[in-house]
């Protein structure tokens, strides 16, 4: 389902070039599990990015269920990343002026689903990471854990088929956190593929698969032990 | 130094209104090291707010050396911050159109420094954190523990008595958390006051004292027993 050759990220903001991918060529089947493992700066959030079809790479070849994504225009990578992915932010990125509850919504706006059905799905989401009764609150009105939490509830109230979460339970207390990770566990039991960024490696014990990076470059892949 | 007695803080935003701290009352003696833990949403940004003079309580009583805090005006507030506390947001809050190295000064320019010590000492806490080679690099030119490790920096290069460090590791590897945990202990060793909120025991193990929070109220206090 996706299939990373020798990809190549390149950051080159006026000063020194940044090499935040140096040739990453990795493969994550269809309904897997897979945990990322690595120090600060070491190029996760860049590879999520790449692989959330939220950014290009500069060289390198991605496969997505089938298509060569880095060939594809801005509005092809939209219409992928709405129907197949749901993202979940390291720093959120909710809309300040929204509700928690519109910032649920928003997907489902452009999946072009009818108003009621909108705010019943993003409801029920929201329901589901135990914020019920902060709907109607905007994003400075709620905790750093919240608004973690609203984040992850954006990224599942489109139902999709890869979740990219980064960091989703860096700013969540330990019961939080787990009840999370059952959530991820039901929504992986039922065909979900799920790929998470943790620096936590309890979290990472719930993946089937630990990859770890190092300067832009994997320097392990290794499959799970226990379950 | 810092004495909290039945401290009431209620938001009301046009909704219901929220009970963030329900009567809490605290005293941290000069050079303690504390660590505040509790679940998502229990007041501990809230708290910290207070204690670190950005916020002020709806009633109760804030000593902060010698002084009832809730009494002064802003500008007497901004003096006691920027001369005693140094404060790491829950996220950051970096100016994004400056740099790295001009976040971290920013501080100085209150304190009223000459712009070349200005430059020395912030360049210099920067490389404390590990990040002399990404100075010159504006927030989202940064990864998320980078960003943090700014926020870190930028509340030390003042040389504050007191840090309120609000989950100052929740974006950092173990490594990377190890360094600023060992960079703390060192400031802390030399009289500084430690106050930190964080969601990780073994974080909340450097300190001395153990404080739990629970829908606002004050559940736990405890000594360390180890060291
Ligand atoms: N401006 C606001 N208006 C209304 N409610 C608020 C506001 N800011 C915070 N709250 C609410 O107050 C409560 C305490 O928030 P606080 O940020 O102190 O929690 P916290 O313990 O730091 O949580 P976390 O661990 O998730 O960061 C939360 O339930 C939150 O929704
Ligand atoms: N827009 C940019 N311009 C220049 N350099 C960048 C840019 N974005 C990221 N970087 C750099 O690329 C490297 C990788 O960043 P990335 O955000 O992928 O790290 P990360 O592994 O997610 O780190 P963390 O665990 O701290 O979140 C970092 O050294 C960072 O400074
Ligand atoms: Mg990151
Ligand atoms: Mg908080």
């Amino acid at each position: 389902m996706i299939e990373l050759t020798d990809i190549v990220k390149t950051y080159n903001a006026g000063m020194q070039p940044v090499h935040a991918l140096r040739g990453i060529s990795l493969k994550i089947q269809t309904g897997e599990y897979v945990a990322i493992m690595g120090a600060s700066g070491s190029g996760k959030s860049t590879l999520m990015h790449l692989i959330g079809c939220l950014d290009r790479p500069t060289s390198g070849r991605f496969l997505l269920a089938g298509k060569e994504v880095q060939t594809l225009n801005q509005d092809e990578l939209a219409d992928i990343r709405n129907r197949l992915i749901g993202f979940v932010f390291q720093q959120f990125n909710l809309l300040p002026r929204m509700t928690a509850l519109e910032n649920v919504m928003l997907p489902l706006v452009y999946a072009k689903v009818s108003p009621s059905i909108r705010r019943e799905r993003a409801e029920t989401v929201l329901k589901l990471v135990g914020l019920g009764d902060r709907m109607h609150h905007r994003p400075n009105q709620l905790s750093g854990g919240q608004q973690q939490r609203v984040s992850i509830a954006r990224s599942l109230v489109n139902e999709p088929q890869i979740i990219v979460a980064d960091e989703p339970t860096g700013a969540l207390d330990s019961h939080t956190s787990a009840d999370i990770m059952t959530l991820l566990k039901e929504l992986h039991s039922q065909g979900m593929t799920v790929i998470l960024v943790t620096h936590d490696s309890e979290i990472a014990s719930y993946a089937r698969r630990l990859i770890r990076i190092k300067d832009g470059l994997i320097v392990g892949d290794t499959l799970s032990v226990s379950t």
